[in-house]
């Protein structure tokens, strides 16, 4: 039974200036940290259905993934949350990072000599210049550059 | 100091940008803080405040013009603007750093007080932009900042205060996302040791909200830029609900006090919030005894002094007199014209008063219910000093003032506590005692409108519906309102049926 | 009658906290891990 009551000039006054914001709405990726690549930039798009897909912070949803689809999270989507999933990931699929070479190792074969500073044999890496996973053989993996 | 300034800024901006720079620019830090010093910025707290100001309103003003640059695309722009700005950032949060000693939490705290933007221009995107990711550096794991956590919780709590949206509207929208942005709610109410300043600090900022919309909402005037507030204002409180609901539970007293009676759903949402660690029982369950419940006698957190809250102090004492000693009399006769503003229609009564009197004495009357060893039942409530003030209410209030009274009331009927019940059994008092269909008319009302928006429902409010629907006590089903109109009656058999 | 708010684009009966992964009052989408800052070993930092 209240029914309403006149606006003050003063609520007329905010309003107009909410309506001038609205026009200037924020926009994602104001409140994030800068990205190099893929910022998150909202750009018009058919309007594909946006239904949630599957829980996307779920680390399972990560280890589906094909390594070279972690390697491109890992470096295409830095300082992230991704990026820090794909990582496991790519641990839990026998991928070591080198943290001087800045690239993912993986053993081909056992490693010829094993000692407490380093392991050497042959090696498949992911070459991010060339985008492509390559052979590397008698390689030096010293322990020193494990992450 | 203008020109000064001005080099030295666009120097930083230059040094953050530089690989050589290191993560968190301390490399290009320590050269640029000799040239501040070279420059005499840092000989005094006032000069460096300065020195802030202009910055700010150099960063301001390049994205003033970035903004207003025709054609260019928003992510242009943005990637002028955070050039700078993020620059900017990193320079106050390493000069706040390092300043004075690591122990000395006052020095770095007056100098982010001082740091603050004094005044708020129409476009949010440069403040919003130095506000947010002043926040999360500041929140980044870091020694110094942990020690002085709460201080910069509560700078920035106080500052988000200032401008509140009705104090500086063209920044409503950024405000919003500040206050829900992820890395804020986290710190403010997951993580802080603190958490009950913490909470506080935010529930203030959410009564903020409220106090902005409120003369909107309650003229259901809704332009686009309201309803988008509005619709943002609904996710952030799913979002509480849903993660804190200790915290709508501990302040929702506070927030009802500012919610507009007709904004049915936010109110039904602050009020369906239950502590995480209780299971709720089922309320349709047939033959519910809510007396025996294991929480029913627990007295709710209310973290408002709601007592303090009855002005004038005379008021206050009188009514204290009349619950203890039930006189004199007049007291009653007197009481409704003492919550009286003003004969307006719609704006007749002071409703943070009256909901504090509702609830001052309905936790009186819970204390001496339970000072006799009895819980709230029908025969446990009557004839008692808290009673007579609210049948009087009652029946001496007009339909306006009846209805803010059994607002006030239904307020109180949420998860299961001393509060829902003693409530509930008084509401359900009144209807079966009250000596004009009007007023259970008025209560039928009451909680109908809050049983046929969408849920979510307050667990309290179900439960009193359903028994004054279901119990042959309150002959609910013979009353003349309930047949007045077809559709009222489809409706009331409608939410019955849902009911059982 | 208020929003139906299953709309909102919340998803209420997750377990997980919903304010970890909140975009924002105008967002109908969650953030994706790719939104959400994380403070990832130094080395990590390739670019």
């Amino acid at each position: 039974p209240l029914g309403p009551v006149p606006l003050t000039p003063e609520h007329e006054f905010q309003l107009a200036m909410l309506e001038r914001a609205s026009r200037r709405m924020p926009m994602l990726n104001d409140s994030e940290k800068f990205r190099e690549y893929l910022p998150n930039n909202s750009c018009p798009t058919k309007l594909y259905p946006q239904q949630l897909i599957p829980p996307l912070q779920a680390p399972d949803f990560f280890s589906k993934l094909e390594p070279e689809t972690l390697f491109f999270v890992f470096y295409f989507m830095e300082g992230t949350k991704a990026q820090y999933l794909a990582a496991k990931a790519l641990k839990l699929k026998s991928w070591r990072f080198h943290t001087k070479y800045l690239m993912w190792f993986q053993r081909h074969e056992e490693p010829r000599a094993i000692t407490e500073e380093f392991e050497q044999g042959t090696y498949i890496f992911f070459d991010y210049e060339r985008w492509g996973q390559r052979k590397k053989e008698n390689f030096k993996f010293e322990y020193k550059y494990l992450e | 100091l203008h020109e000064k300034t001005e080099y030295l800024l666009r120097e930083w901006v230059g040094l953050y940008h530089q690989p050589a720079a290191g993560r968190d620019s301390s490399k290009a830090f320590s050269s640029f803080v000799n040239h501040m010093s070279l420059h005499g910025i840092l000989k005094t707290d006032e000069l460096i405040t300065r020195f802030f100001r202009l910055c700010t309103e150099m960063c301001v003003d390049l994205c003033y013009r970035a903004l207003n640059e025709p054609n260019q695309s928003s992510t242009r722009v943005r990637f002028q603007c955070f050039h700078t700005l993020d620059a900017f950032v990193r320079l106050i949060v390493l000069l706040l750093k390092h300043s004075g000693d690591s122990t000395n939490t006052v020095t770095k705290v007056n100098l982010l007080n001082k740091a603050y933007i004094r005044h708020i221009e129409f476009h949010q995107l440069p403040y919003h932009r130095i506000f947010i990711m002043l926040f999360i550096e500041l929140n980044a794991p870091e020694v110094i900042f942990d020690a002085i956590n709460l201080q910069i919780l509560q700078a920035f709590s106080n500052i988000l205060h200032v401008l509140r949206p009705s104090k500086a509207p063209g920044f409503a929208f950024a405000w919003l996302e500040i206050i829900s942005h992820r890395v804020f709610i986290g710190r403010m109410l997951a993580v802080s040791e603190n958490q009950k300043q913490a909470w506080g600090m935010y529930a203030q900022l959410i009564v903020d909200l409220f106090n902005f919309l409120a003369p909107f909402l309650r003229n259901a005037d809704m332009p686009k830029p309201t309803q988008l507030l509005y619709k943002g204002t609904m996710r952030v409180l799913l979002v509480l609900l849903h993660d804190f609901p200790e915290l709508l539970c501990d302040y929702h007293y506070t927030f009802c006090d500012v919610i507009p009676s007709n904004c049915i759903q936010i109110r039904n949402l602050i009020l369906s919030a239950f502590p995480r660690s209780m299971r709720l029982p089922d309320p349709f369950t047939p033959n519910l005894k809510v007396e025996h419940l294991p929480d029913i006698n627990t007295p709710p957190r209310v973290m408002t002094n709601f007592a303090a809250l009855i002005q004038p102090v005379q008021l206050r004492k009188d009514l204290d007199s009349y619950l203890k000693t039930r006189s004199p009399v007049t007291f009653l006769s007197d009481l409704r014209s003492r919550l009286q503003l003003s004969n307006t229609p719609g704006m007749k009564y002071n409703i943070p008063l009256l909901n504090s009197v509702v609830l001052h004495v309905g936790s009186q009357a819970i204390a001496h219910i339970q000072s006799k060893c009895q819980t709230p039942s029908t025969s446990a409530i009557a004839h008692s000093s808290h009673m007579d003030i609210f049948q009087n209410l009652a029946v001496d209030l007009d339909t306006e003032g009846r209805y803010l009274f059994l607002n006030a009331m239904v307020n109180q009927l949420r998860y299961p506590n001393s509060h829902t019940h003693y409530f509930s059994c008084t509401l359900l008092y009144l209807f079966a005692e009250a000596n004009t269909e009007a007023i259970q008319e008025q209560i039928t009302r009451v909680l109908l409108e809050r049983l046929i928006v969408n849920r979510p429902h307050p667990w309290g409010l179900l439960v009193t519906f359903i028994e004054l629907i279901k119990s042959p006590l309150y002959k609910f089903w013979t009353h003349d309102f309930v047949h007045c109109a077809p559709e009222i009656e489809k409706l009331l058999e409608s939410v019955a049926r849902s009911c059982i | 009658p208020g929003i139906d708010l299953t709309t909102l684009g919340l998803n209420l009966n997750q377990s997980d906290t919903l304010y970890t992964s909140f975009q924002s009052p105008w967002s109908e989408l969650p953030c994706k891990p790719q939104d959400i800052d994380y403070h990832v070993p130094n080395e990590y930092l390739t670019n």
